[in-house]
């Protein structure tokens, strides 16, 4: 970036100066403009082979699909390597290249490869493109006044991204388990943690369903506050309409819209960030890695909305590896692991004031998806 | 990346009982593109 900028005067003078040492300059400038950085080069060809990846996978699910062949959990030898690669470090690499500033003339040319490479939609970014001085700053751009139309039913949950329906479903009995693919599933509790107050609803729900007499009181005073924020209502409830636990997940593309909106209105009373690994997320991945979505840094948002419980999770992949929540801007995620070996424990972080926690609306941004 | 969204969300008890609960439905299908804003699923009370 430096070297752009001292190159970059430099091809102005010589444009500027003319007369007799027009001759020298203007060899001298026209050398000048083959130089692009080192890291443009790589984003550029990390663009071409990842458009050439993204076609053939792409034709390869859809041509699946038709044939109504559903997507079994398989793993692989590239499964097992990638578990061998630095993939924290790759990515923070990643983010570093394309946190390189980039000349302006060029911004529009690199944006729009970027676009046409992943299907981008560039008339609903919020500015103009020669304004995102990085890649890195225009993945995660904010969209034109009126692009988007919230649902404003009161008796509807809205998207919270730009996506793929994977798979969503309701959550029935104590185990809570949701479908990776076919043939391989994880629990509610371990992508939410095991400090989430889903295990407790998800028994209450299953002692629901069977008749049975309970004292959900009894174990209050060992809780905390924002626990009992969650079962408080749960109890006061026990007499009105039935609640169900449902699940919904959503893959964002590469090319996608990449900032997270409120589903409803609600009260965010906790958020976890786990530290883990940073496998892609793509569908090849989801049938290959076991356990990706637990697996993954992830940051879980757990509160409450007029419904009962509800919980966000937002998990990283090796390319976008980073999550910035926008109500907690200090929080830092994809750093260097101190610990390698041994998972760490969620860091967990109960929002003020007590009971409330941070009110959102229906609508309202909370996190962005950062590259690397 | 991927955002997976767990809640509660209501359903009638008559059709929980036989098994099939969901005064919740969602509006989607599997494998389709949604947009940020738009109803993934939705209730009456």
């Amino acid at each position: 970036t430096t070297f752009l900028r001292k190159v970059q005067p430099t091809q102005a003078r010589a444009y500027a100066g003319g007369g007799g040492a027009s001759g020298s300059n203007g060899s001298r400038s026209e050398g000048n403009s083959f130089l692009v950085p080192g890291a443009t080069v790589a984003t550029i060809l990390m663009l071409g082979a990842l458009h050439a990846r993204h076609i053939y996978e792409d034709k390869k699910i859809e041509e699946a699909r038709e044939k109504g062949v559903e997507l079994e959990f398989h793993p692989d030898v590239k499964a097992s390597f990638l578990r061998l690669l630095p993939l924290r470090s790759i990515s923070r690499l990643w983010g570093s290249l394309t946190s390189v500033e980039l000349p302006i003339w060029l911004r529009p040319y690199m944006y729009k490869a970027w676009a046409r490479a992943f299907h981008s939609n560039l008339e609903e970014v919020g500015l103009p493109l020669e304004e995102y001085a990085s890649l890195r700053e225009f993945f995660v751009h904010t969209l034109k006044e009126g692009s988007r139309t919230i649902d404003s039913d009161p008796y509807c949950l809205v998207s919270p991204v730009d996506g793929i329906v994977l798979r969503f479903g309701e959550l029935r009995g104590t185990g809570a388990m949701i479908e990776q693919v076919k043939g391989f599933s994880y629990s509610a509790s371990s992508l939410l943690g095991a400090s989430s107050f889903l295990p407790m609803i998800t028994a209450e729900y299953a002692r629901e369903e069977n008749g049975e007499e309970e004292n959900t009181l009894r174990d209050e005073t060992k809780r905390s506050w924002w626990r009992i924020s969650l079962a408080s209502p749960k109890v006061r409830e026990m007499a009105s309409p039935m609640k169900g636990l449902f699940y919904c997940v959503i893959y964002l593309k590469p090319g996608d819209y990449h900032r997270v909106h409120s589903p409803v209105d609600w009260n965010v009373l906790v958020r976890r960030h786990f530290t883990g690994h940073l496998f892609p997320m793509n569908e090849r991945a989801a049938r290959t890695i076991r356990n990706l979505y637990i697996e993954n840094e992830r940051v879980v948002l757990e509160g409450q909305w007029r419904e009962g419980f509800i919980a966000l999770a937002a998990i990283g992949a090796t390319n976008i590896g980073s999550i910035e929540l926008y109500m907690e801007p200090t929080l830092r995620t994809n750093q260097p692991r101190k610990k390698l070996l041994h998972p760490l424990p969620p860091d967990e972080r109960v929002y003020e004031p007590e009971g409330i926690g941070i009110m959102l609306k229906k609508g309202d941004e909370i996190a962005g998806f950062n590259m690397g | 990346s991927t955002v997976v969204l767990v809640f509660q969300a209501p359903i009638s008890k008559a059709a929980s009982e036989k098994g099939n609960s969901s005064e919740f439905k969602f509006c989607v299908k599997r494998g389709e593109r949604i947009r940020m804003g738009e109803a993934l699923g939705k209730w009456h009370e």
